[in-house]
């Protein structure tokens, strides 16, 4: 409850009109920035907790209660600028979309990684198909952006049911192979 | 050397020799659509005197409505593969974009990256995309409220009194929080924003939209400081995406591209909550 209260109280101070409309001073801009970081953070242990309990029951197929297959589900706020640590430092991860609209939706999903060599499998054990697309120069280039990402894995992810979720695992390919099917080529103009 | 096109069966975009968006084909139309990205130079004003303010948080005045190119000729690089198609573009040194096609989609969407917006000039900017297509708007287009019901608007034009628009850019801009479109008796073209953004229509079959701006004055109306946003030194950098459906005014096998267009909005407003675990200690057939 105090984690859902802290964004409560966050929603309740970015529904001043200067928060609304960005009329606010440029501290006063940092400070909402800041109290909406905290307060994902906040939700994100309760959001942590949900996800584990709706996995119980595939726990429970494999027998094994231990913490081992408790897992961390982290959202990275910084995806809007094309990073994410899970992704760009692990050859293995899985990612959990969870969809919340009330009808099942097709998203094209973009993963921000090091490599351009990954294989994807959704939760049926289906290898999907991917493609890396180098990440432009330009946001690269940006200094106070801190990514070892070079490119973006792009997948499509397919009926995500209505508040619901599915997961897929990414790994990273050890060898060259794939690597031709996968990258595009530039050709620059 | 020659036009550069990416799409798919849907929807196909089409790059000039300038590296600049020339033409869009779609629902069987194919129509000179253009995109560029522009700014004006925000007013400087005495702000003891109501109708001469300095252009601010607040409000949007450029100064005598001048407006600037970013560039005339685009770097770009192309990028086709089976899932997505795009066309890299760097316009200067701080304005750059990606313009995406997804296989399925039929729509086209542009990434755009701005700032931080130069001042050693010492004058304020505030930055614009604009989209010039043929389409005959007639001064006529729409602005959504709130991601509702979509309001029209008329150049020059207020519905409930007679109107002397003494600033034509400023006195044209309206609230766009997620859409603006416009259309004539064959084609429509309509851009959906991830963000509220000001936006108009100041041509016909021309729609413009505020990406970033950056100020130098206050504009006194109450926050006391310029949009300048100096915190960390050399000013903002916004990123952001649009996303433009162009297609035929009437309905196609009975779905009209306006509803293809309000299902987009609901998808991109609300996407996909992701989370990343790591695992680095399961094979994929543990994790199965």
């Amino acid at each position: 409850a105090p984690h859902l209260t802290f964004m409560r109280e966050t929603l309740g101070i970015m529904q001043h009109h200067d928060a609304i409309t960005g009329t606010e001073k440029e501290k006063v801009a940092l400070d909402y920035a800041k109290r909406m970081s905290v307060a994902f953070r906040a939700c994100g242990a309760t959001t942590r907790n949900v996800l584990n309990q709706l996995t119980v029951k595939s726990r429970e197929n494999v027998k094994d209660t231990s913490a081992k297959y408790v897992f961390e589900f982290k959202t990275c706020p910084l995806l809007n600028i094309t990073s994410c640590p899970v992704s760009e430092v692990n050859d293995r991860f899985t990612l959990t979309l969870y969809n919340p609209l009330a009808h099942t939706v097709n998203e094209y999903v973009r993963i921000p990684v090091a490599d351009p060599s990954y294989k994807i499998i959704d939760n049926k054990g289906v290898t999907l198909e991917t493609q890396a697309v180098p990440i432009p120069q330009t946001l690269i280039d940006i200094k106070h952006r801190s990514s070892t990402a070079k490119y973006e894995l792009v997948f499509l992810a397919t009926n995500i049911p209505p508040l619901g979720y599915r997961t897929y695992y990414v790994e990273k390919l050890d060898s060259t192979e794939g690597r031709t099917k996968t990258r595009a080529l530039p050709k620059s103009t | 050397s020659s036009v550069t096109v990416i799409g798919n069966s849907h929807i196909k975009l089409g790059f000039d020799t300038n590296g600049f968006l020339s033409e869009v084909t779609a629902d069987g139309l194919t129509r000179l659509v253009s995109q560029e990205f522009l700014f004006y130079e925000g007013a400087v004003g005495n702000n003891a005197e109501f109708l001469n303010r300095s252009s601010g948080a607040y409000i949007f005045r450029p100064n005598e409505n001048k407006i600037h190119f970013a560039t005339d000729q685009v770097e770009i690089e192309v990028y086709k593969g089976d899932l997505v198609h795009e066309v890299h573009q760097k316009f200067n040194d701080w304005i750059s974009q990606v313009v995406r096609v997804y296989n399925k989609d039929s729509y086209a969407e542009f990434e755009w990256l701005v700032g931080p917006i130069p001042i050693d000039d010492g004058i304020g900017k505030e930055v614009i995309t604009r989209f010039n297509s043929d389409i005959e708007s007639e001064g006529i287009f729409h602005t959504d409220s709130n991601g509702r019901e979509m309001i029209k608007r008329k150049l020059n034009h207020r519905d409930t009194w007679s109107v002397k628009i003494n600033e034509e850019v400023a006195g044209n801009y309206y609230p766009i929080t997620t859409k603006i479109d416009l259309e004539d008796d064959t084609a429509r073209m309509a851009i959906l924003t991830d963000r509220a953004q000001g936006g108009s229509s100041l041509k016909d079959g021309s729609l413009e939209l505020m990406v970033h701006r950056r100020l130098l004055k206050d504009d006194a109306f109450g926050v006391g400081e310029a949009l300048n946003e100096t915190e960390f030194g050399d000013g903002l950098i916004a990123r952001g995406k649009h996303h433009l459906f162009f297609g035929k005014s009437t309905d196609r096998e009975g779905v009209s591209l306006k509803a293809i267009e309000r299902l987009t909005q609901l998808e991109k407003l609300l996407p996909t909550w992701k989370f990343f675990s790591n695992m680095e200690a399961y094979t994929a057939d543990e994790w199965q």
